[in-house]
Parts: structure tokens; sequence; C-alpha cells
């Protein structure tokens, strides 16, 4: 663990009671690997190093820990900061219906997720209305359609050869009209850098003014998310992040990448298949998983 | 890297940033820069514009395993049990595999062993009608090795030559799923002899380091015999592979460029290390 080598590496330094350059800089090299490992962006690991480093040189060493614990407080509560500190709740409309619109790659869970978002807003006495503009994927429509009826809430669909803007226009429309008070459309997943896809998601963005348009990323991804995230925002003004698939063993260092590239606040995690696998974020419990 | 005047450290550190940023982790990035600097050394070498040539073969050297032909069963049907985490490609990839023994002249059916997720036969059905494949299919819930071993009986009566088995998508880390699948390989096993013939990962290509963890576990769990790695056509460049090639010597065999059905590929070394440095 990157604490076991942390405590290995200041085996070798004689420095107590204040941490010497030597000191942090011998740790940040094995906090180095330990973020590239986890898969935190290649230059985002070198500015969250050097802000670091920049904190720790010439730090107390508190007297109940070792110079490797002291850096590894440092990090942890940077990492924590970075990573927490903004509004996760979700951003609702002062006047019903709240359009959320769900983005991202594909297979990274838009569609399961939007089925977990309509549990979680059923329970907090919402009405919402699932939208499937996915109209490419083999039977997506389908997919959404019996995950909407295992929870009681509806799914607007107009087939899949009406186009999404129009699909989603029609869907706000139909929830005003049917008391539905958050409309959560579901897109088919696309890569940044498909410009006819991107346009057609600022297309539904114009149609139907979302409150939120959250990035659905796979916890496993590399170092392509800081491209992903980074295209994403540019061209869609993201309002946040929903991490999927972090009850797997992945570290989730995109994650990192994600906020410090976007800004944008994670609001849930994904933990697993079923509808009910939804989770509010924790900073420090990913900083901690990332730091392995 | 090759606008650098020498061998120089920036010329390293650049070097470094290129593979890391391609998911080629740590590890192996260390041991393709130490092989540069040893060449260099040895061969006394001074432009670094001759770099990109010995990166090329070296990584190629790692990724090439002899052959990414598909293996074919002896008699038919040839069986090949596809797998990985969830939302890899494995259903799109199956519908692509099917197409192309189709217009090798095949007979494909394919096995709905995902009787799990929302749809999932549904959309595999799609794709069994656009590549001209025939179904087997059971109902939501049902097991899944029971999918695979009526999907066995129908390619022998029906003299089909390739069997292709859809599974569902799990986290390597999740033991009872993973139980589930050695159960499937088991079944499959023991109807034929030598199958599956080819036990397929898909691994997409934005995975990182996670995509090492997943090679491992799936091929201890059930003999995975080739990757095939997905999104291709996206920015992401799977440098995970060659860890995967370096430490359990798996292939890539084929890769996935798009979501048509013609869009899969045979694997060849040298355009992936081209395409790594590109
Ligand atoms: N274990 C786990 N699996 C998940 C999670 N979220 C989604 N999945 C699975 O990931 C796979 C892909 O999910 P989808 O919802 O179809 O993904 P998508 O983004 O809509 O895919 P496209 O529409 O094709 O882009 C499915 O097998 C889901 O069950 C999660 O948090 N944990
Ligand atoms: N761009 C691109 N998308 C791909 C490729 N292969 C698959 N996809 C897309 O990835 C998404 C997931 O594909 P699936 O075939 O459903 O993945 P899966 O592994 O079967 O998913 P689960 O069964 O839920 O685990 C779909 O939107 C596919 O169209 C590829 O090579 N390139
Ligand atoms: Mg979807
Ligand atoms: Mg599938």
């Amino acid at each position: 663990s990157l604490a076991e080598r942390l405590q290995a590496t200041f085996q070798k330094l004689r420095g107590r009671g204040k941490l010497s350059e030597a000191d942090v800089t011998a740790a940040l090299r094995e906090i180095r690997l330990a973020l590239l490992e986890a898969d935190v962006n290649f230059k985002v690991v070198k500015d969250f190093v050097d802000k670091v480093k920049s904190r720790a040189i010439g730090q107390e060493v508190l007297q109940s820990l070792t110079p490797a614990q002291q850096v590894i407080k440092i990090v942890y509560e940077e990492l924590t900061a970075l990573m927490g500190g903004s509004q996760s709740k979700l951003i609702f409309a002062s006047h019903p219906p709240t359009v959320i619109l769900m983005v991202g790659l594909q297979g990274s869970g838009k569609t399961t997720t939007a089925a977990k978002l309509a549990r979680f807003l059923t329970r907090q006495g919402h009405r919402p209305l699932l939208a499937a503009a996915d109209i490419y994927r083999p039977a997506a429509i389908k997919q959404l359609q019996v995950l909407g009826g295992q929870l009681g809430v509806p799914v607007f669909s107009l087939g899949d050869e009406v186009k999404p803007p129009a699909i989603a226009g029609a869907a706000v429309e139909h929830a005003r009209s049917q008391g539905r008070d958050v409309v959560i459309v579901d897109t088919a997943g696309r890569l940044h850098i498909d410009a006819e896809m991107m346009a057609e998601l600022a297309e539904i963005k114009h149609a139907v003014s979302p409150h939120e348009i959250l990035l659905v990323l796979d916890a496993m991804t590399g170092q392509d998310a800081v491209r992903v995230a980074d295209e994403f925002h540019r061209q869609l003004n993201l309002t946040g992040v929903i991490l999927t698939k972090l009850d797997g063993d992945a570290r989730g260092g995109a994650a990192l990448t994600v906020r410090a590239v976007t800004g944008c606040p994670i609001k849930f995690i994904g933990v697993g298949e079923k509808a009910g696998a939804l989770e509010a974020f924790h900073p420090e419990r990913l900083a901690a998983r990332i730091l392995g | 890297i090759g606008r650098h005047k020498n061998f120089d450290d920036n010329f390293f550190e650049e070097l470094e940033e290129i593979l890391l940023t391609a998911d080629v982790g740590m590890k192996i990035t260390l041991e393709l820069v130490g092989r540069l600097k040893e060449r260099v050394r040895r061969e006394k070498l001074s432009d670094p514009g001759l770099a990109y040539n010995i990166l090329q073969e070296e990584v190629a050297s790692i990724l090439d395993k002899g052959t990414s032909r598909l293996r074919e069963a002896a008699q038919p049907p040839t069986v090949i049990l596809v797998v990985g985490v969830n939302g890899s490609g494995k259903t799109t990839t199956i519908g692509k595999l099917a197409y192309q023994y189709k217009l090798g002249g095949k007979k494909v059916i394919l096995a709905a062993a995902d009787t799990f997720r929302a749809a999932a036969g549904e959309q595999l059905g799609v794709w069994a009608q656009r590549a001209g494949a025939e179904l087997i299919r059971h109902q939501e819930g049902a097991d899944p090795a029971a999918v695979a071993f009526d999907a066995i009986q129908a390619a022998r009566s029906r003299r089909a030559d390739v069997v292709l088995i859809d599974t569902a998508g799990r986290l390597q880390s999740k033991v009872n799923l993973m139980e589930e699948l050695k159960k499937i390989q088991r079944v499959i096993a023991r109807e034929i002899q030598e199958a599956p013939h080819e036990v397929l990962l898909v691994l997409d290509a934005t995975t990182g380091q996670n995509g090492l963890s997943q090679a491992r576990i799936f091929r201890e769990a059930v003999g995975v015999t080739g990757i095939v790695l997905t999104k291709l056509d996206g920015t992401a460049k799977g440098g995970v592979v060659l860890a995967i090639g370096a430490e359990l010597g798996l292939p890539v065999k084929l890769v996935g460029l798009g979501e048509k059905i013609t869009d899969l590929r045979e694997f060849s070394p040298q355009d992936y290390a081209a395409a790594l440095f590109s």
C-alpha cells in the first residue's frame, strides 16, 4: 500500500521535527506512482504533486505521526478537498418539470443510471418521467421501458424514427400535461470526437434547456478521461458527473481527473447493476480508494 | 518526439508522457524507455528521429504472439465464449463477428446467455437478424449455462459451423458471478471436447490499469485465449494490452472500430504500434 511504501521511503531519511525538501521529494515520488497506477491523468498528477509539495515542505510533523504519515495526511486532505466542496445535490427547476440530461461514452451506464435516478427521485416524493432518446442502439428503448416498468416509472418514447431533440421536447411537454415533475433524458453513448453526435446533444440541450447535464463516466476509465471530460464540458457545459461501476476494484482516478478538468461536482456513484445501487458521493472515501 | 535534437532528459520525459497517457502503465513504460536507452547507448545513436522505429519495433514485439486468427475446431461447431466486464462491447462484437463468419459462408448460431440484463436478448436478436445468424434464447432469469447447452445441441442438429456465446457483463471482483461464468465454461467443455475453442475477453480501449486485473482474473477463471479491444475509434489507445501481453502472454486478436456491423478488424501489432506514437 502507499502507506507502507512511504514508510519504507522514510526509513531511509533522517528528517524529524519538520518535513525537509528531501523528505517530501522522496515521498512525492511514491505518491505520483500511486496516483498514476490509480489512473489519474498524467498532467493532473503533476499539478497535484506540485501543490502538495508546496504545502508539505517545512510543515511540522505532528507528535503522533511519522513523517510518512504526515505526508499521507496532507495528500489525503488535498485529494478530499479537491474532489469535494461543491454543490453535489441535484438542481431542481423553480417551475417543473426539471430536466436531467444523461450523456457519456458508449457503455458507461447511462440507461441503467437513468433508471436508478428515477427510483431515487420517486423515493424522494417526485414523479419522474424517463425519456427514451437513444434511437440507435439495438433495443435501447426496450431496455429503458423494461427498467421503467420494474420501477413503475413511465417511459416516454416516440420510437426510433423521430430525432432525439424532438423526442426530448415532446417528453417535456408530455411531463407537463401529465404532472410529472422531473424528466430524465437517456441518450445514446457517443464519442467526444464524433462531431455529428456531439451536435445532436447540443440540439437536445437547445430544445429542452436541461437543469442538469450529467456526464456518466465509468470508474475504470484511464488517461482518456481527461479528453472525454474536457470535450463534453466544453461543448455542453456539464453540471455534474456520475461515476459508475464503483462496486468493482478499479481505483477510480478518473474522478480526480474529471473534477480537476471540469470543476464539476460528482453527484452520485453507481455501485451495482440493480436500480437501488446509487449512492451519494463521499469525497473522502474516493480519496482513500484512489490512494490505495 | 521526433523534433528533439538529441536523446536528452527532455526527450525521455516526453516519451514517458506519451506512453503513460496511452495507458501503457508505469511498469511497461519504464521497460520500454529502459530498452531504448540501452540501444541508444549500445548503438551510439544520436538522432531521436530513429527512436520511432525502435519503439514501434519494441511495442510490436511485445504484442506479436504469432497469429490473430481465431481458432477453428477440427470438426464443427467451433464454440466461442465471449466474456468481459459490463458495457465493454460483448454483444455488439458478437454481432460483428457473426457477420464476418457469414461473409465467409459459415452457418452461425448466437446464444443469448445473458439472461439477466434488461433487453439483452432483444439486443442480440437484432444483431442476429442483421448478421443472418440464428438465435437461441431462453426467458429472462434462465440459467445461462442451459442456454449455452441448448445452443450447442442446436448447432449439432442444424450442422452450424460456429456458436457464439454472449454472456452478461460482470466485474471480475464479483466472486459469485465469476463462479457462474466458470459453470458456463464447464458445461461447454463437457459437451464438446476442446470447447470452448476460443474464450474472448472483450476489453474497452478506454480502460485504465484495471484492464490488467480483468485479464488476469478472467483468464484464471475461464482460460481466456484472446482479447478483443473495442472502441479504438475513440481517442484512447488501450495501452494496457501491452502489460497484458507482456505479463500474461495474452494476444489481442480483434479490434472494434465503431458501432456498425462491419467495424471489426483483425489485430495487427505493427499497425497498433504505429498508432501508439501518432
Ligand atoms: N457493476 C455495475 N454495473 C453497472 C453499473 N452501472 C451500469 N452497469 C452495467 O453496465 C452495463 C452498461 O450499462 P448501460 O446502462 O447499458 O450503459 P449505457 O451507457 O446506457 O450504454 P450505451 O447506451 O450503449 O452507451 C450494463 O451491464 C449495466 O448493468 C454499476 O454501477 N455497477
Ligand atoms: N464507438 C464504439 N462503440 C462500441 C464499440 N463496440 C461496442 N460499442 C458500443 O458500446 C456500447 C455497449 O456495447 P454492448 O455490446 O452492449 O456491450 P456489452 O459488453 O454487451 O454490455 P453488457 O452486456 O451490458 O455488459 C454500445 O453502445 C455499443 O454500440 C466500438 O468498437 N466502438
Ligand atoms: Mg444506453
Ligand atoms: Mg451485452
